[in-house]
């Protein structure tokens, strides 16, 4: 995936989703 | 914020822990990095479980692998 959006931030209340989207 | 701990977070989902654990990380965070708690939090949820609940009871290495991360964050920003 690109790394622009990296690293994934974390929302309280918005599920996990981690690296697996990147 | 109400303590999290161990038991608490295994009977959870896998998904649901690292929820738990974020939402955990994120206001000790905030406290020292404001602007860039909610990536460093991101950062350290890519972290074993089984070492976040160690560095829920040992914040000198909590501190230690923030320091890393906002150094990684900074240099991949630069």
């Amino acid at each position: 995936g690109s790394s622009i959006n990296w690293p994934p931030e974390f929302h309280p209340g918005v599920p996990w989703k981690g690296l697996q989207n990147i | 914020q109400e303590p999290l701990t161990a038991s608490m977070l295994t009977s959870a989902p896998p998904q649901e822990q690292k929820q738990m654990l974020g939402k955990w990380l994120l206001p000790l965070i905030q406290a020292m990095h404001p602007a860039l708690a909610g990536k460093i939090t991101g950062m350290l949820l890519e972290i074993d479980n089984s070492e976040l609940l160690h560095m829920l009871e040992c914040p000198q290495s909590l501190w230690s692998k923030v320091d890393e991360a906002v150094a990684m964050l900074q240099a991949h920003q630069a």
